[in-house]
């Protein structure tokens, strides 16, 4: 009970004497990167962890979850939405819905491409953002177009191009501009 | 048989709700037809249908292609029986009865899946089940259950909404570690839940503590027998991971839970887990501002929380039982012969496996001085509150006395037991933190002790020393006193022999 | 100590320990915004 018991664990150099004893429990560990996981931060503000939990092992945690949420009455059922006839709204004619789409803002227009694959919303926005002067690239899944302020330069066997362009980051949701070296046949 | 015909059935129902919302009248009709046609008109037919449906699920799971959609019987089976709980209309018995047998039935399935045949048992189709559940409620209850139109049923929900979390806790009690080990890690994913765990911290009047407490302790439980001395598993290393990430989102989020519970995580907190102690004892109340520990001119008679008794959700006093009287008449008029029952009393018939640091095994009674300690502290603090400080920051208080005497005439044991549950008691500024200082600092000095002073010094050293020596948290109140023993005018520590004797300890100090 | 059944149990409820995946709100159907449509191999397939 005295203070020599606890020299096994100030001497974790020594492995016979500090077996006993589990230092990740005992000593611990630093929690900075634990408490940082969780979402806990530094400064002064503090904000609900719980309520957001994804699971007690950083390992386990690798995706959000849906929080609890509430959608008041008057949020649906909300007639017009997304320049829709119908409510709920529905995109179901290439033909019909060109239009609608064309109406949206570049950011709706990447949200609906990356929310709803397979279906004719993504046909329709793929059409209006090449129509904006868009491009999808194939390998890097993502959408670019050129800066406007610089002119690219070909390649000599015409089939690149290196220039600036815009690309849009569907994982940081955010534009930003890069040097990058272009095939033509790697762009729809 | 009917058990196929209950399959046929659900199988429609999970089919329907591939095709259709939750709330299309379809599914209303179907539900009806359900009551009206007798599959579900009775008892019986409930839970054999509920049986079927969910074993059902769960072989849809086994079978399924993990990487699609796992849980499509699952997730339709947790709406159904939401849907009936909110749908019926509870005539012949109550919310709690439906509850509780859809509970027990799910426990059935559960109990003969996960001991039939542990190379097939999994246990992700049950943990979504409950999890859904969970979610379920969450979206029902949202704005005081204001979705549900009926005001009657809504005002019935309302009422019912503590009660639905309890019951869910008491049954997660069920299925805890010790009981169903295959469950474990999807156990303590549902106690910390967000759709749980932060709930029952919150309901009103801390109507979730209680059954809150009662898992968190089946936890400590099942790591305390387990983490034994030299030999942890790699398995039981990830549930105390776990659990120390757990107990820090608590802390984060509703420090006051720890603060006031502290006493009963201490009674079942695995007596090494140095860190996770400091942890729950370094619970601050939010918004509290908490002035600078290693300030050599703290004054805690001038700091305003210091005077302020600290809330303790369960009464300590409950676990005195016999001793309760003899504390009580000594704290009244100190005599030896209450002394000598109190101490006696304190002693255990069996030794009590402990895999402590230094030690395997204690021969007192932890819970016990625990209680008792708390008890000396809610007095005092009740006391200073009442009359004056004088009365107890004061060596002549029976408070001070009997602490005093518990350890003079302990054993080294005893000595030790009361010494680190008073250091349990150094935790943020109110008036336990600040008496204990009081107390301990007089007895690291005192010449009182006589020849047992330095045994004594040896034993608060050492109880310090464990909670600074571990990786953050430290708690406030051992920063303060460990900050003042080592700027101590009366005691020299690097003059003390059992601290020169051992070098590590004696270069610990010299850096302190 | 940990009789070996319970070792064996304990660490199968490792290996399958629910994901944050696992503890998301039950998927069930909502009524598309689009129909069907086949697009090209080069689109992302998952929303």
């Amino acid at each position: 009970f005295g203070l020599k018991a606890l020299v096994p664990l100030l001497r974790q150099d020594d492995k016979e004497l500090s077996k006993p004893y589990d230092h990740s429990m005992t000593l611990g560990a630093d929690l900075s990167s634990m408490i940082h996981s969780l979402g806990i931060p530094r400064d002064n503000t503090r904000h609900r962890v719980l309520d957001t939990f994804q699971s007690p092992w950083a390992e386990t945690s690798r995706s959000e979850v849906e929080p609890t949420f509430f959608i008041p009455d008057s949020f649906v059922g909300i007639s017009g939405v997304l320049q829709s006839p119908v409510t709920p709204p529905r995109f179901d004619s290439a033909q019909n819905d060109q239009q609608r789409v064309a109406l949206f803002q570049d950011e709706t227009l990447f949200y609906l491409f990356y929310k709803h694959p397979g279906t004719v919303l993504q046909e329709l926005t793929y059409l209006e953002l090449r129509n904006r002067n868009w491009r999808y690239h194939t390998t890097l899944r993502a959408w670019l177009t050129k800066d406007p302020l610089m002119e690219p330069e070909v390649s000599a066997d015409g089939l690149s191009e290196r220039g600036s362009y815009v690309f849009f980051d569907p994982q940081r949701w955010e534009k930003c501009q890069k040097d990058f070296l272009l095939f033509y046949n790697a762009i729809m | 048989t009917s058990t196929e015909r209950y399959y046929l059935v659900f199988t429609e129902w999970v089919r329907l709700l591939q095709r259709v919302t939750s709330d299309d009248k379809i599914i209303f009709v179907f539900i009806k037809q359900l009551m009206d046609k007798g599959v579900l008109s009775d008892s019986d037919n409930f839970i054999g249908f509920v049986k079927a449906a969910l074993e059902l699920s769960v072989y849809s799971f086994k079978e399924s292609d993990p990487t699609g959609e796992v849980f499509t019987a699952i997730d339709a089976l947790s709406k159904l029986l939401i849907k009936l709980f909110i749908l019926q209309d509870f005539a012949g018995y109550s919310r709690q009865e439906y509850l509780n047998t859809v509970f027990s039935i799910i426990l059935l399935v559960f109990s003969n899946d996960h001991e039939e045949d542990e190379a097939t048992f999994n246990e992700r189709p049950y943990f979504r089940l409950l999890s859904n559940f969970l979610c379920e409620w969450a979206t029902l209850r949202g704005h005081n259950f204001i979705k549900v139109a009926d005001q009657k049923t809504r005002k019935e929900l309302l009422s019912f909404d503590a009660e639905f979390y309890n019951i869910f806790a008491s049954y997660l009690h069920s299925f805890q570690p010790f009981a169903f080990p295959g469950f474990s890690f999807a156990w303590i994913s549902l106690l910390s839940h967000r759709m749980f765990l932060p709930v029952m911290l919150r309901l009103p009047q801390k109507a979730g503590w209680e059954k809150l407490m009662l898992l968190l302790i089946d936890l400590l439980k099942f790591l305390n027998q387990y983490t034994i001395k030299g030999k942890i598993s790699d398995a039981v290393s990830v549930v105390y991971k776990g659990t120390l990430r757990i107990f820090l989102g608590i802390s984060n989020d509703v420090p006051q839970f720890l603060i006031e519970n502290h006493y009963e995580l201490m009674n079942n907190l695995p007596i090494s887990y140095f860190q996770l102690k400091n942890v729950i004892l370094s619970a601050i109340p939010l918004k509290m501002l908490v002035p600078n520990p290693f300030d050599s001119d703290l004054a805690l008679e001038n700091i305003t929380e210091c005077q302020n008794p600290p809330v303790v959700f369960y009464d300590p006093v409950s676990d005195i039982q016999a001793l309760k009287k003899p504390v009580d008449n000594y704290l009244r008029i100190p005599s030896n012969s209450l002394l000598r029952t109190i101490i006696n009393g304190l002693y255990l018939t069996e030794y009590d496996i402990k895999g402590g640091v230094g030690f395997d095994m204690l021969t007192t009674n932890n819970k016990l001085i625990r209680a008792i300690v708390l008890h000396v502290a809610v007095e005092a603090g009740l006391e200073n509150g009442r009359t004056s400080s004088n009365a107890v920051f004061n060596t002549k208080s029976s408070y001070y006395q009997l602490l005093f005497d518990l350890i003079h005439d302990g054993t080294i044991e005893l000595k030790f037991q009361v010494i680190q549950v008073m250091i349990e008691q150094l935790r943020y500024p109110n008036i336990h933190t600040r008496w204990f200082i009081y107390v301990l600092r007089d007895m690291f000095v005192t010449e009182a002790w006589e020849e047992q002073r330095t045994e004594v010094q040896e034993i608060i050293l050492r109880s310090l020393l464990e909670r600074v020596i571990v990786h953050n948290p430290h708690t406030w109140g051992v920063s303060v006193l460990f900050t003042q023993l080592l700027n101590s005018d009366e005691v020299n520590l690097l003059e003390l022999d059992f601290i020169n004797n051992i070098p590590e300890i004696k270069h610990m100090f010299v850096q302190l | 100590e940990m009789p070996p059944k319970m070792v064996s149990q304990l660490e199968s409820s490792l290996l399958n320990c629910p994901d944050s995946l696992d503890a998301d709100s039950p998927y069930l159907y909502q009524v598309p915004l689009s129909n069907p449509h086949p697009t090209s191999i080069f689109f992302p397939s998952e929303p």
